[in-house]
């Protein structure tokens, strides 16, 4: 299952700051300005649920409730 | 540098055949169907020029040498 962010969605999660930031930079390195989605890699999986304040079965369960994955584990 | 390869031109080397077998499974890992350019990662570069017969400098002179390097190291 690939990791797919809702890029509105996640705009709008003020808590979701961290991610966004770490999103933000991969926009970046890659000039991707698309706006809507953004797909990542598996392994980022990790990095995004540490900032999600935990492992990966809490991380993702952060990122569903907020509203920000399109598609995920 | 971004690795680059021009598909048009390395379907033309018959030699290439077995970069064009690895190019293909990273095709269809994406689902990548612009058939123009491929940009790989800064790490496949190892794997390609093993490919190549050689050592990174000698796989990326030969990549060159066979027209189908768009922009590379
Ligand atoms: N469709 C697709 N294309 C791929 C994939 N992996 C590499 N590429 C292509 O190969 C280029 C170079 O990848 P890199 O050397 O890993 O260099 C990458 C990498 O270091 C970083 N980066 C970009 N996206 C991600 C990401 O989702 N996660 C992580 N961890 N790094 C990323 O930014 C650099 C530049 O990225 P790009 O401008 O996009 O440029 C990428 C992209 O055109 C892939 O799995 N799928
Ligand atoms: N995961 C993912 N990332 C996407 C997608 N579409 C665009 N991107 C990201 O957004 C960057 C700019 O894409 P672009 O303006 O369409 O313009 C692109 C595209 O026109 C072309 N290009 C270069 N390499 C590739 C490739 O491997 N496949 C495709 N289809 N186009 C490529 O050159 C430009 C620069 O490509 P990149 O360096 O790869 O950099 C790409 C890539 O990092 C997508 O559907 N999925
Ligand atoms: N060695 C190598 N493997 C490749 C390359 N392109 C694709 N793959 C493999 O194929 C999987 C699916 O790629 P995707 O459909 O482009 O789906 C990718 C793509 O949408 C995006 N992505 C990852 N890295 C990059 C990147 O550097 N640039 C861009 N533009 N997108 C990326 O994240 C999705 C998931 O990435 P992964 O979990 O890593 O899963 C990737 C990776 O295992 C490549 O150039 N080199
Ligand atoms: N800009 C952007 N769009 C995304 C991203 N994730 C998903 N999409 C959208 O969802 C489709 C699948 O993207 P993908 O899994 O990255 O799978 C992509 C990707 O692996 C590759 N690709 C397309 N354009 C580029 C490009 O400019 N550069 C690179 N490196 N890969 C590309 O071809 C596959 C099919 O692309 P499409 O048919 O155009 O359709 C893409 C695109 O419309 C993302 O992170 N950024």
């Amino acid at each position: 299952r690939k990791l797919v962010l809702d890029l509105e969605a996640l705009r709008a999660v003020d808590p979701a700051e961290p991610v966004q930031r770490f999103v933000q930079s991969i926009i970046e390195a890659r000039g991707d300005f698309n706006g809507k989605v953004l797909s990542l890699r598996n392994d980022d999986l990790k990095a995004l649920c540490v900032l999600c304040g935990g492992d990966i079965p809490t991380g993702v369960a952060q990122l569903r409730a907020w509203g920000v994955l399109v598609d995920g584990p």
